[in-house]
């Protein structure tokens, strides 16, 4: 399973946080204005974190992050 | 599996409840207005409150939370 | 598979009933109003009771307990 | 597998029937106007009967428990 | 699977015939007006039986048994 | 998987034939009008034969059984 | 898997024919009008083939065997 | 998974080809009009070929095989 | 998953290209008009190849090979 | 899962790049106009690039390659 | 489960991130105008970034990647 995420503007973040019992960020993709990001949850990704303006494309529906 | 949620307002809190026969939060991720979580259902996380205003997409339907 | 419950007044209670051959409850979550939570069938959990009124997004259907 | 009972009235009563070569009740769950107990089908439990008036969901359709 | 039989007048009986290379009734449940059983196929049940009115949900579609 | 058979008629014959190399009934049931069979195909069913003015439902659609 | 196939005459013929590197009709099941067959796919039978007028239900679609 | 074929003629022809690293007729099955096959693919058949005038049915559409 | 090709002229060619390191025709089955062939893909068949005019159905979709 | 390349052109080309570590092109296939391919992904095969006007159908849609 | 992406533009950047708990770009494939990729994600890649004009198809929805 995995989402798509279009950045709507620079510096967008997308935070992979760690499964398992302990909860950090173990990495943190920077997506500038137009550029795509398609993610899937790993053995190593249980959650995903996004800052910044952008378009989201899920299983269970679209939103879109950040101040419109 | 997993759920969506965006943050309507600063302070959003979203707990992760553990698995097994003791039910505790074990994570609590703070989520400040126009952030958006995509959190999965895990070996270490059985059920998930969310406090404050936000949207929430799932599997069996979309709520908001918190204080319209 | 999970349900969803928000709770639509203060003090709604979500009891978590063992799995197996006793039947007791073996965890009360208590949500205030608009606080949602969403809850999976686990290898404790086989039957979830909610006192109070809360909307229920399920798999089969959506309902409104309590006193409306 | 699950389903959804919600009480029209006190004193609605979710008898679970025995898994296996007996078919007895093993629990009787009682819920009062306008509680909600969602149960799943188990090891333990292999039919539910519902006495009294309710508003019952499955995957195969919703009836009406009771006298209307 | 289940089936969902609610009895439509007294003394429904709902018979679970036994799986093997022997059919005969290992159990007779006996509804009255209004009540409502939700049943497995299971290790000891490979078909059922339903005499009296009744209304019969399955995944195969809604009868109503017994004379209207 | 299941059929449902309700009769619409006394006397009619649901008969169980036998899985493997020997294609013989190992089991007849009778069902009197208004009475409701529904029955699984099992490690000793594979085929089922029926006779009489029926209502069969089936995965692949309804059929009446009988003459009309 | 399964098929239904309602007699439309008297004599009609199902045959079920053998899985493996040799095909041979294994079983000849005849149905006068109205009977109904409903018949799997098994370690034995691979192929069926259907003589007379009938109407055969499957999972790709409905078709009528015979002369009209 | 299997297909349908119902001849429109006299004379339809229906051959398994082998599965493996030869592709040879293992099998031709004859159909006259208005006979029907519902023929599986199986660990010997992995193609199967259509002559003569006939509907074909199957789980990616229908066709019509010969001469119009 | 298989797909179904209909020759819609004389000498319609259907390859089998082999699965492995190595790809290359293992099969060239030949379809005058109005001939039909339901192929598998299998162990050893990775990829079809189709020359010349014929409808071909497939899971995604239907193409017509060849020249119009 | 497979993918379906119909050339609308001669020399379409459609590579095949490799499963693992290394990504290269293990084996190009050449479609003159009106030829199909129907390409599975596979061990060997984990990305397809396609080159020249095609009509490329997969389970997600449905796209034109080359310059119209 | 793959993506199809088409390039609108030349020079449009399809790079695969490592599965594992480090995340980086194994490969980088370019994509001109009008040519297709069609990439899975597999053992290696569990992240796909796109930089540059393309249109995106995937199992949650399309984009359009870059500057329109
Ligand atoms: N480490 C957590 C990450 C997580 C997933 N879903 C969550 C929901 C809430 C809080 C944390 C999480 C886990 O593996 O379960
Ligand atoms: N620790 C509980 C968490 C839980 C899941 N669903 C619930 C419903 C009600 C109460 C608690 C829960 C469990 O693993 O089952
Ligand atoms: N302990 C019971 C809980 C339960 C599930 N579904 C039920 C229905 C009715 C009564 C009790 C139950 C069990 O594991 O099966
Ligand atoms: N003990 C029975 C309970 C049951 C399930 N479905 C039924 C239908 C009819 C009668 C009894 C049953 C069993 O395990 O199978
Ligand atoms: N003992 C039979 C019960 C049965 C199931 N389906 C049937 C259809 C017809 C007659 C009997 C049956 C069996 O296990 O298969
Ligand atoms: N004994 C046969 C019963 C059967 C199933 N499907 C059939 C179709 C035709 C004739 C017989 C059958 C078998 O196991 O396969
Ligand atoms: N004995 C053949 C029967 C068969 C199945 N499908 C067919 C199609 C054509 C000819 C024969 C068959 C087999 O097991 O495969
Ligand atoms: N012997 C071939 C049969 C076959 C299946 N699909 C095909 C497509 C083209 C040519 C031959 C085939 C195989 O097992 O794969
Ligand atoms: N031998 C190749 C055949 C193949 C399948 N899909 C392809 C796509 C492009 C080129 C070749 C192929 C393989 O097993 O994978
Ligand atoms: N060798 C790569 C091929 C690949 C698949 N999907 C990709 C996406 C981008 C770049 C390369 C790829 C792999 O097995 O994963
Ligand atoms: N190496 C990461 C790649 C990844 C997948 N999904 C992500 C989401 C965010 C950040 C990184 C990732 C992993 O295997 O999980």
């Amino acid at each position: 399973r995995y989402i798509v995420v279009k950045a709507l503007e620079d510096g967008v973040v997308i935070m992979g946080l760690t499964r398992g019992r302990d909860t950090r960020s173990h990495h943190s993709e920077r997506l500038d204005a137009g550029e795509v990001l398609i993610a899937q949850f790993t053995d190593i990704t249980a959650a995903i974190k996004v800052r910044g303006r952008a378009e989201i494309l899920t299983d269970v529906g679209t939103v879109d992050s950040g101040h419109p």
